[in-house]
């Protein structure tokens, strides 16, 4: 495999050690196996948890999202670590990748704990459908980040596939500020060819590839929506956040 | 680095998946 190249004169041996590797990084840093996955999907929140998140506090159900979120993002950056080549990158480009990419990818793997069936999601420990985020005042948030699981979802990706897709969202070129920018698109394009290898392999359409690539603005712009969201509820409620959210959460976030 | 003193700090440490 060594000698026969892929694009860009990779060597195919290289591109499938590069895959082994994230795909390895990613199932080592997941929340959950798959296997834990498939026996949560239907056990849902009864009718009276889900009106208890409703009843909550706006700023309480925002803390337990933040708190949520900072808990995923950990496992993501320990994901980032050992990815080949990640840890070579000057510290400024590896800070700057997970500060931009990290929400980012916790939406993608967020996928793995969506049913699309039921449109529900893992919350603390059970599935609940969008309602049970209404306290959180911030309905078009909720509802784009369900589309977009949910979009995910009817790509019908495999591990191997979220690992490497992650790891493409996440060591990203278009992030502004890098100090090594060739460095990172250098491992960029090698993840991109490794996942467009995988994915010819795996999937009938040719256009899967194209597919989930054209989802990536919408992850930058749920992002985006996310920074706005917080930005306003900030200005309501200062205190919650000054005191009771993460400091991680606001070393990412805050503006 | 000050600024992003946790991210830094999560960087540097050497974890395993039991850690996690």
């Amino acid at each position: 495999q060594d000698s026969q190249l892929g694009p860009n004169n990779v060597s195919m041996g290289e591109l499938d050690r590069i895959a082994q590797n994230i795909i390895k990084s990613h199932l080592e840093t997941c929340q959950y196996t798959t296997e834990e996955l498939q026996q949560l999907a239907w056990q849902t929140h009864s009718y009276e948890e889900v009106k208890m998140y409703q009843s909550k506090p706006r700023d309480a159900l925002w803390q337990q999202c933040a708190i949520q979120i900072t808990h995923a993002i950990q496992y993501v950056v320990e994901f980032a670590k050992r990815i080949s080549g990640f840890m070579e990158l000057c510290q400024n480009d590896q800070i700057l990748l997970l500060k931009s990419g990290c929400l980012e990818v916790v939406l993608v793997r967020m996928c793995r704990a969506f049913n699309p069936l039921n449109n529900t999601v893992l919350f603390e420990g059970k599935y609940g459908g969008m309602q049970m985020f209404k306290a959180l005042g911030c309905d078009d948030l909720v509802s784009a980040v369900f589309d977009f699981a949910k979009s995910l979802c009817s790509l019908q990706l495999t591990e191997e596939e979220i690992a490497l897709f992650s790891a493409a969202v996440l060591i990203s070129t278009d992030r502004p500020w890098l100090m090594e920018p060739r460095k990172v698109q250098k491992l960029q394009e090698k993840i991109y060819f490794a996942l467009q290898h995988i994915m010819q392999k795996n999937h009938m359409d040719e256009d899967a590839l194209a597919k989930l690539i054209s989802r990536i603005p919408t992850l930058s712009a749920l992002c985006t929506l996310h920074t706005e969201e917080l930005q306003a509820f900030q200005q309501l409620h200062p205190e919650t956040v000054n005191v009771l959210f993460p400091p991680l959460y606001k070393e990412l976030f805050n503006p | 680095k000050e600024k992003h003193k946790i991210l830094h700090q999560l960087l540097q440490n050497s974890t395993s998946p039991v850690d996690l």
